[in-house]
């Protein structure tokens, strides 16, 4: 063990367990944490080359084998606690992605949410046993967080009662969904259902894209990996063309709308209700941005401490870098943010389900609100930790710009979730919606409830002096 | 404009108090932003488009003040004498430095002072050297295992250099003492020069 970090950690003012099972929310917790961790990194099947000296396609191979070990281990172990679940893979990954990420973190909960009785009971254990293997396309190249905006179509013909899809221009082709390059036999595809020559908006519908013998694309269908991109490298972001593609209409996702045979539309009880998994996906990333920031501070607090470098009394040894102000002053305030995003996370966690909970039951009244904080905390975490992991990097001199650092690997990896599930300058004006909304309804002396209530009391209320 | 100078800036709660008050006022700020479009007979969509700037340092305002709110919050439920004092100087810096980042934001909306500015900048010094002697274990708090962090600067055991040295050696490019490019190009490049 170096010296400098022993002496760092005989001086410590409390007990580092203790702060360990806050952060994990409870000893138990951390104690199944370290048991599930162990698992992997005691797992020879795991063992892998450092992705740093392997080609793209070598890295995505051994990404592949690793991510079909892991589905079989869970299996194997009996882990299904959806947290357990998050501690397994995260050590699998460590700061790498994973190709079946989207099957399992948008394909199956979509199918959860959006199948009838009927389509659940033929899809989910197909998507559980990896025969189907999906993916999400929503966004296209030329059109993102703007769902309204999408160009791809699902037109019903009543004569065969099939719907069929089309990528009308080169701006419509499906861009960017993790796994559909090369992974996925299968994709739940957002577009606009035209019925009876009328358009009825966004839906979602099951298509099959590859052959689930041989992995051979099917007529009409163009896939592909969309090329090397800043990081994410283990995983297959593609695009996909459809050309006249016709699917029955049971493929249609009809637990709140649908199409009758003869091409009648019915309508949803409420429109928010396809953007449910999107708000699941981004109260996540809120603890995504924790994380990030935490392993960041980690690296580069560390190696502050076993750093030395010039003097500050002449003469005198050359002091730990960590000993400087103005290290301290780029660093520190970091740690106290990773500390605020590691609560926030949990806070933004517990929300979305009591609040799910109650849409469940019927009562949509917190849906505006877990909308707004979701999309704001997501944007504000993800921008604040991305430009943290840079100076995190920069604290550490040459040496953070080296792989070994790991840090222009988190940086990379990490960076995409401030446009991804929403781009951040678009949440963060969804979150303005709901604040002016609020606002102007406090303005009519109406009682606003959740945390905007504030809104409320900022009408009239005066802070006290003090002699400065 | 008509607020009052922060009421004890070493105090949490008031500062999360402030926090509020700033998001209130730039919410403010973006409503009276969009009504003005309106009354220059600007469509709800221009209107809105105009104050596009003004709505984001809204929601951003608001989302910090969740933040620092929950902060807060956490700390009524930490037993621990000693970690919750940690965990206060944790709070009070990052609560501190918000404001010495906006400080704009704060001292337009009149809930502090110039002098009280400075006095944050003073304190975030104090607070710098207070968490120096916890700052590793603060981060081995995380717990973040070796093989999840993968990175030779932030080892548990601190051993950077040897490992540095033993991580640079693996390097696919090390693997022939002289690289095959050298028989291709250097050489033949030196007989024709």
């Amino acid at each position: 063990m170096n010296p400098d970090i022993t002496r760092e950690r005989q001086n410590a003012s409390f007990d580092v367990e203790k702060l360990t099972y806050i952060l994990d929310g409870g000893p138990e917790k951390t104690k199944r944490r370290r048991q599930i961790e162990a698992l992997v990194f005691s797992d020879p099947d795991f063992n892998e080359d450092d992705p740093n000296f392997l080609s793209r396609s070598e890295r995505y191979d051994q990404a592949v084998r690793k991510s079909a070990q892991m589905i079989l281990k869970l299996r194997e172990y009996g882990i299904a606690d959806p947290e357990e679940i998050y501690h397994y893979k995260s050590m699998v990954k460590g700061n790498q992605q994973e190709p079946f990420g989207l099957h399992v973190v948008m394909f199956i909960p979509s199918l959860r949410r959006l199948c009838d009785p009927q389509q659940a009971k033929k899809w989910l254990p197909l998507a559980d046993s990896f025969q189907v293997l999906g993916t999400y396309a929503q966004t296209e190249m030329g059109h993102g967080t703007h769902l309204r905006g999408l160009e791809t179509t699902a037109t019903y013909d009543p004569a065969t009662q099939e719907f069929v899809l089309n990528s009308p221009t080169v701006s419509s082709i499906k861009w960017w969904p993790g796994g559909l390059g090369k992974t996925s036999n299968h994709a739940i595809v957002l577009a606009q259902l035209y019925s009876l020559g009328n358009c009825h908006g966004l839906h979602a519908f099951i298509v099959p894209i590859r052959d689930m013998t041989t992995h051979q694309p099917l007529p009409g269908i163009v896939v592909g990996d969309i090329g090397p991109k800043f990081g994410f490298n283990e995983v297959d972001n593609g695009f996909l063309k459809l050309e006249n593609v016709r699917i029955p209409r049971e493929n249609m996702m009809m637990k709140y709308s649908k199409v009758e045979p003869d091409g009648t539309y019915v309508k949803p009880p409420s429109s928010k209700l396809t953007y449910g998994t999107m708000v699941f996906v981004r109260s996540m990333i809120v603890g995504e941005s924790a994380r990030a920031l935490s392993k960041s501070c980690t690296i580069a607090i560390r190696y502050s401490a076993v750093r030395h470098q010039s003097e500050i009394r002449p003469g005198e040894p050359e002091p730990q870098i960590l000993d400087y102000q103005t290290q301290q002053y780029k660093l520190f305030p970091l740690l106290s943010m990773a500390y605020a995003f590691t609560f926030v996370g949990q806070y933004m966690t517990e929300i979305y389900h009591r609040i799910s909970e109650d849409i469940n039951q019927g009562d949509f009244s917190q849906l505006p609100e877990l909308h707004a904080l979701s999309a704001g905390l997501k944007a504000f975490t993800t921008w604040e930790t991305n430009s943290a992991i840079e100076v995190c990097r920069m604290s550490c001199g040459g040496h953070g710009y080296s792989r070994s650092s790991a840090l222009p690997d988190i940086y990379v990896e990490f960076t995409p979730t401030c446009t991804y599930e929403g781009e951040n300058t678009v949440m963060m004006l969804q979150t303005a919606r709901y604040l002016v909304k609020s606002y102007r309804q406090a303005e009519k002396g109406q009682q606003l409830s959740g945390i905007v209530s504030y809104l409320n009391e900022s009408q009239n209320r005066r802070v006290q002096p003090q002699a400065v | 404009a008509s607020r009052r100078p922060l009421v004890d800036i070493n105090d949490l709660s008031s500062l999360v108090e402030v926090y509020q008050q700033r998001a209130a006022t730039l919410v403010e700020m973006a409503a009276k932003s969009i009504q003005q479009e309106l009354q220059r007979r600007k469509s709800q969509e221009d209107a809105w488009n105009n104050s596009a700037i003004d709505l984001v340092r809204a929601s951003d305002a608001h989302c910090h003040y969740v933040v620092v709110k929950v902060f807060n919050d956490k700390l009524k439920g930490v037993g621990d004498t000693a970690i919750h004092s940690v965990l206060s100087t944790l709070a009070l810096l990052y609560a501190m430095h918000g404001i010495t980042k906006n400080s704009g934001d704060f001292l337009q909306a009149g809930l502090v002072s110039v002098p009280q500015v400075l006095q944050i900048s003073v304190r975030i010094k104090e607070l710098l050297s207070q968490l120096r002697p916890n700052a590793v274990a603060l981060v081995d708090a995380f717990d973040i295992h070796d093989k999840k962090l993968n990175s030779v600067l932030g080892r548990y055991d601190g051993n950077v250099y040897e490992n540095m040295f033993e991580w640079a050696r693996r390097s696919p490019l090390n693997a022939a003492e002289v690289h095959e490019s050298f028989q291709k190009y250097l050489k033949p490049l030196r007989s024709k020069l």
